[in-house]
């Protein structure tokens, strides 16, 4: 090879300044040709949702993110060896701010691995929750990254005047043939001695739902949930409705869920004091906040006001990192991830919360909903594809009287897991 | 991770009284039963 490549002469030859002008002219040609044909096919091709932005967005979504936050949650579920908690958690919460007095365990040892300790509870009575009856109240720590009210046509504004559908965010408005009785009405017929039917559906919305039809007996309007309470409490919202025990269960968040027994009263009195389901008299406005939790932050979310959980819908989309950087970035990038959906009704009107998984925590729970499995490698993209992209819970049978979940202010209704 | 919520509230009188207010600023850090806003 040495002597051939030494040996061979080589021979230098003018091209032809046709032929180099020729050339130059077809690849400007072809080049206008395809620019051309892209615009074309991109102006009648429906608008995707394609994650563009920065270049670091590009990469990202070339990553295996719900494969790498799966993997990542199967990791923090390995015990630490005993003598690395302490310092172990100690350094995490160095690095991301945790204060450690307010940590429902004193002794840290307790937490067996990261993926425990992330999903801790608070002491009790450290975080106090508004008692205004008008108040919103932030459903988790965190950083206000956004609010203000839905623009017409139903945009939301994400962050930096990014913006997205709220179809899109919380999936076609449910059926306006919607059944549910109006519970301030079950209320008042059964004050006047009518009696009253109450149908349940049971099942997930989609399904085959057992529609169960039966007629309220006195029993169950006093006793429902647990609760012994006389009707006429429930329309003044006096103060003598109280669980079986008799004693009334504190607004505390640091309880692992309110014990139910005081929950349908709660929101019960709500409901009979507030124009309820035909929303407030005069002008209703639609309003959104968004709030940010970092890693350090307590990740158990709590309910913002006294509402009904009608149904849940569960969008298993991406798990691209919420930071506020990328959400200034990414456009519709709350439409893109995984998410779970609960849809209610509060005393004004609707009301909806929205817990948006993320990388490092793509698994969300919903303490009244066993059946949710978020994060899941093999996901039922059928089932969802066919409702409109989600699996539709309706949780209509929790409380025939009140035609879902009863969830009041302060209540734990879930949280962020690692993985 | 996010949350995000989304309802109806009573919007402000022609005179800008009454009605749903945030009490909250962007960026601002809150706590679980701290207010975002009243009616």
């Amino acid at each position: 090879a040495r002597h051939s490549w030494n040996d061979t002469k080589v021979e230098w030859y003018t091209i032809p300044v046709g032929l180099g002008i020729l050339v130059v002219a077809l690849s400007h040609l072809r080049k206008r040709d395809s620019s051309t044909s892209a615009t074309s096919a991109a102006a009648n091709e429906e608008k995707l949702i394609r994650p563009m932005g920065a270049w670091q967005v590009q990469v990202l979504s070339t990553l295996p993110l719900k494969a790498l936050s799966y993997y990542w949650g199967v990791f923090n579920e390995i015990p630490l060896p005993t003598f690395l908690r302490v310092p172990g958690f100690k350094l995490y919460a160095w690095i991301f701010g945790v204060n450690l007095s307010e940590v429902g365990e004193d002794d840290l040892r307790s937490y067996r691995n990261l993926a425990e300790f992330f999903y801790r509870r608070l002491k009790p009575g450290v975080r106090p929750i508004d008692p205004r009856p008008g108040a919103v109240v932030s459903p988790a720590d965190g950083r206000v990254l956004q609010f203000g009210e839905v623009h017409a046509g139903g945009l939301v504004e994400q962050v930096k005047g990014m913006t997205y559908s709220l179809d899109a965010l919380l999936g076609a408005p449910a059926s306006g043939t919607d059944t549910s009785p109006n519970p301030a009405e079950l209320v008042k017929r059964k004050l006047e001695g009518k009696s009253v039917e109450t149908q349940a559906r049971y099942g997930k919305g989609g399904d085959a739902d057992r529609e169960v039809t039966h007629v309220a007996s006195d029993e169950e309007f006093a006793n429902v949930n647990g609760i012994s309470y006389t009707l006429p409490s429930l329309l003044s919202g006096d103060k003598d409705a109280h669980n079986a025990s008799g004693d009334e269960t504190p607004q505390d968040v640091s309880l692992p869920q309110h014990t139910t027994t005081s929950a349908v009263a709660t929101v019960g009195r709500d409901l009979a004091r507030g124009s309820w389901w035909s929303g407030s008299s005069g002008d209703k406005r639609l309003y959104f906040a968004v709030v940010y939790l970092a890693p350090g932050d307590y990740h158990r979310f709590h309910s913002p006001v006294n509402w009904v959980v009608e149904r849940r819908r569960h969008f298993a989309g991406e798990l691209y990192s919420v930071s506020p950087w990328l959400q200034s970035r990414l456009p519709g990038l709350f439409t893109l991830n995984e998410r779970v959906v609960l849809l209610g009704r509060w005393k004004y009107g609707m009301f909806s919360m929205t817990p948006v998984g993320a990388t490092n925590v793509g698994s969300i729970k919903i303490n009244f909903d066993r059946e949710l499995r978020t994060n899941s490698l093999t996901h039922d993209a059928t089932k969802a594809d066919s409702e409109g992209g989600y699996a539709e819970a309706v949780y209509r049978g929790a409380s025939a009287l009140l035609g879902g979940h009863p969830v009041p202010k302060g209540m734990e209704i879930g949280g962020f897991n690692l993985g | 991770s996010t949350v995000v919520l989304v309802f109806e509230a009573p919007a402000p009188g022609p005179d800008g009284k009454g009605g749903f207010r945030f009490t909250v600023e962007r960026g601002q850090y809150i706590k679980v039963g701290e207010a975002l806003g009243v009616v």
